[in-house]
């Protein structure tokens, strides 16, 4: 058993203060999961590889985190006539990263849920602001501000990328200015029949189905020197 | 004017020595999801001056057993490193978030003088 002191050392050496005691275990991320055991198989068959570049993202980083969403519902009532299902607002608690280095890809990803349920669904419309008010912390509900992006998918098929890299740049640079983001989802039924029950069905799935991630890659110069020749 | 070479063998040579840390036995298999610990190994053993002529040993280390050979307050050569290798570590911290973390140089492949 390590003394508290030197328990202490390494985990500074981790960059951490403490050791983290997670109250439970979060289901690791395909990507995360599918980077380590690339990693491990070519450390294990003695490949060199460049530890400061994610060939599966294509960026340099040699810290990869993946943030869950700390936001909530705005409202969940049926679909209304324009076919809105829900509003959410998301939140991503960046105070985490500390260490110093280049943010180089900062991914939000939307799982709208299994691709087997919406073969035939009717079209989802996906419309993502920066949220703007007092936002979660104060008393009025979060409004949607800046669009980000519009997308639109025949039926949600497997998960959506966006990418937030000059967003969370800026929030970085002033964590203040992180006021969450403001999610919209349509889902396009028939317009003359209103809101048909595939679109109610569409929406009931996709309130129990919406995972929201942030994956936030950054690049500690300390650990990944700049140019690609070895320290002597 | 060559240095004769001592008697018999050297009896520790410098080589790796495997010591295989369980985060299991540290308690931070509650926070590390993998790997579930990693090779801490370590360079130790002599670096006699009948070593430094073969065994991936620096030209400096040659000369350094040479000198200590002459004049013994010179110190011998060291036993280190002379191939790392990186590691990954995936693990979670108190926000629930999920870290893969990669730390250059950490285990230690092969040892010279």
């Amino acid at each position: 058993q390590p003394s508290k002191f030197q328990e202490y050392d390494f985990l500074q050496f981790l960059d951490l203060e403490k050791a983290p005691s997670p109250r439970r275990f979060q289901p690791v991320p395909r990507i995360l999961r599918k980077i380590f055991q690339a990693r491990e198989a070519a450390a294990a068959g003695g490949v060199s590889q460049d530890f400061c570049y994610v060939k599966e993202l294509g960026v340099r980083g040699n810290l990869l985190r993946l943030l869950p969403d700390q936001g909530f519902f705005l409202n969940t009532q049926n679909p209304s006539r324009d076919g809105s299902c829900l509003q959410k607002y998301l939140y991503f608690n960046l105070s985490a990263i500390k260490e110093k280095g280049t943010l180089t890809m900062a991914r939000l990803t939307l799982d709208l849920g299994p691709r087997s349920y919406y073969n035939l669904g009717p079209e989802v419309e996906v419309a993502l602001s920066v949220a703007e008010g007092p936002g979660v912390w104060g008393r009025s509900l979060p409004k949607p501000g800046r669009r980000l992006a519009l997308q639109s998918v025949p039926g949600p098929q497997g998960p959506l990328h966006f990418n937030l890299q000059d967003v969370v740049k800026d929030w970085n640079g002033n964590r203040l200015k992180n006021l969450g983001l403001y999610l919209e989802i349509l889902a396009k039924g028939d317009r003359h029949s209103g809101v048909n029950f595939q679109v109610e069905n569409t929406c009931d799935r996709l309130l129990r189905s919406l995972r929201a991630s942030l994956l936030v890659v950054t690049l500690n110069p300390d650990h990944c020197p700049s140019s690609s020749r070895k320290r002597r | 004017a060559a240095i004769p070479v001592p008697k018999g063998s050297c009896r520790n040579p410098c080589h790796r020595h495997q010591l295989f840390i369980n985060f299991r036995d540290l308690g931070w298999h509650k926070w590390i999801i993998a790997p579930k610990g990693f090779m801490a190994n370590y360079c130790h053993g002599d670096c006699p001056f009948s070593m430094t002529t073969y065994l991936n040993s620096s030209n400096y280390a040659f000369m350094q057993a040479l000198m200590h050979a002459v004049d013994p307050k010179v110190p011998k050569a060291v036993c280190i490193p002379t191939k790392l290798s990186p590691i990954s570590m995936l693990y979670q911290d108190n926000d629930e978030t999920v870290i893969l973390r990669h730390y250059e140089d950490m285990v230690v492949d092969e040892c010279g003088c």
